[in-house]
């Protein structure tokens, strides 16, 4: 028997927004430690890391692993029918079952919705995301920051340079209008540490993205106020948004566009 | 040119 109740629905629709434009369908793993969801796009470019700590939940009841393989667009129809501040349940019966409810309930008691969503069998790929990489460079900032500098560079071209120096973070970027460039200091001075740009460098780092996939990394703004940007030569770029203090986090993980 | 590497290449299947 699988059951966890989250105060917040609006938490795990959230977390849908920040998923589902990148991936269509995955495996949400299911264990005493929480919930957990990985999946990759269509292209195995990027990869998201979900994990939702069960001591983020107000109950949870995890009697035997299991993998609820959802329809993320079917997940984000049910989701949308619940109120702000309403509360979620999900149960499900152990492996093998062929459904899960959904149940919300708004915060005074008055109005409960229930949906049972059904599951499907989906053969994911598991990929093992070493824990212990250091980067050359990271960049924290407010998350509407980095959605804003997406956004406004998306429409200049499709593929952007990250650069991190002495001098800060540059975002050039090239396209059939033009080229663009757009830096960014560290800002530590700032009223709120939420509203704080942080650059630590161990040493200069450049490598170059598709935008298409910050853009989707972008969703996840909602979710928190801030987010870190972690590069080093050859290797993914790592976009962590944490949610709530020790609720869980969503990671995303790009590989790196390489001179041929 | 640049060439889109996938992230398969990087971390391997568990």
């Amino acid at each position: 028997m699988f059951e966890a109740r989250m105060a917040q629905a609006s938490t795990l629709k959230k977390v849908l927004e920040a998923v589902k434009d990148m991936v269509s369908e995955g495996n949400f793993d299911c264990s005493e430690e929480g919930i957990c969801l990985q999946a990759m796009d269509v292209a195995h470019v990027s990869l998201v890391n979900v994990l939702l700590r069960a001591q983020g939940f107000e109950m949870f009841r995890c009697d035997r692993n299991l993998a609820l393989g959802i329809q993320l667009a079917n997940l984000s129809k049910v989701l949308n029918c619940a109120g702000k501040d309403d509360a979620v349940t999900v149960k499900a019966e152990d492996e093998g079952a062929d459904t899960a409810e959904f149940m919300f309930e708004s915060s005074k008691g008055d109005r409960i919705t229930t949906f049972e969503l059904t599951l499907m069998d989906i053969d994911s790929e598991h990929l093992g995301v070493p824990e212990d990489t250091t980067y050359t460079a990271v960049i924290k900032m407010p998350s509407t920051e980095f959605r804003r500098i997406i956004s406004d560079l998306s429409t200049i071209g499709d593929t952007v340079t990250i650069e991190v120096s002495k001098d800060g973070a540059s975002f050039q970027v090239s396209g059939d209008i033009g080229k663009g460039n757009l830096c960014i200091q560290s800002n530590t001075a700032a009223d709120k540490p939420s509203e704080r740009v942080e650059i630590t460098m161990e040493e200069p780092t450049k490598q170059t993205y598709a935008m298409r996939y910050l853009s989707f990394f972008t969703k996840a703004a909602p979710l928190s106020d801030t987010v870190t940007i972690s590069l080093s030569p050859d290797v993914p770029l790592v976009v962590e948004f944490n949610i709530g203090e020790e609720v869980g986090y969503v990671k995303y993980y790009l590989a790196p566009k390489i001179t041929e | 040119a640049r060439k889109q590497t996938s992230i398969t290449a990087y971390f391997a299947k568990r």
